[in-house]
């Protein structure tokens, strides 16, 4: 464990946490919040812990993948059952048809793993999903435009997570003899590209409300 | 054969 490992899981939580409280506390609807990227989120956690009870790594490690597990669950359960916030939720705006994202990371799954075996092939799948997770909420943020539920801290603890597990990655690297891990690296740079990519559209929507905002 | 690297990231 690293400190850059260890200060990237504790920003994506953040991001995590930020949400649901966004969400939850505040009984705020959920405009402007893909759905559906956040069911692909749970379940990135779900299909990458599943080794939760055949390897123990560390306490840290077995606690926050239960905490990560349910953080994410408990924002789906939200948007799809809390009688407030379903109301809300704009679901002919969050259109994205996810099935196909699904069937292409488990396709690609099937045909790019490290060893062919149910728990790391959904390993991989996971991987894939994560990096392509965030589409749903690009392409409804560049329909909506609507920035209000999606805070700034979001946004910043999630780039910060990015950021912080590709120099966890290049510190591996130099440090670890033989630390090889190509297909979370290669598909967290996807991810990180994806992140950027929906930055700059939060940042249009940010400055275009801003704006908008001003004459009233 | 050689194992898998054990999966210690999140």
């Amino acid at each position: 464990m690293n400190i850059f490992r260890f200060a990237g899981d504790m920003t994506h939580l953040m991001s995590i946490l930020i949400l649901l409280l966004k969400i939850y506390a505040t009984k705020s609807c959920a405009v402007g919040i893909s759905l559906k990227t956040q069911e692909l989120y749970a379940l990135v956690f779900l299909t990458r812990y599943l080794d939760q009870f055949t390897d123990y790594v560390s306490l840290y490690n077995s606690v926050m993948k239960v905490v990560f597990i349910a953080s994410s669950l408990a924002i789906v359960w939200c948007m799809r059952r809390h009688p407030l916030v379903r109301k809300s939720y704009d679901k002919d705006l969050d259109t994205f048809r996810h099935q196909y994202v699904l069937l292409a990371c488990f396709v690609l799954a099937l045909l790019l793993h490290e060893i062919f075996t149910f728990q790391e092939v959904f390993w991989a799948f996971s991987i894939y999903l994560e990096a392509v997770a965030i589409l749903p909420q690009l392409v409804l943020l560049q329909r909506s435009g609507n920035v209000d539920n999606l805070t700034g801290q979001y946004v910043l603890f999630l780039g910060a997570y990015r950021g912080l597990y590709i120099i966890n990655w290049i510190y591996r690297y130099f440090t670890e003899d033989h630390f090889t891990r190509w297909i979370a690296c290669v598909s967290g740079l996807v991810q990180t590209a994806l992140y950027a990519d929906f930055f700059y559209y939060y940042y249009l929507s940010w400055k275009t409300n801003t704006k908008l905002k001003l004459p009233a | 054969e050689d194992e898998a690297p054990t999966k210690d990231e999140l």
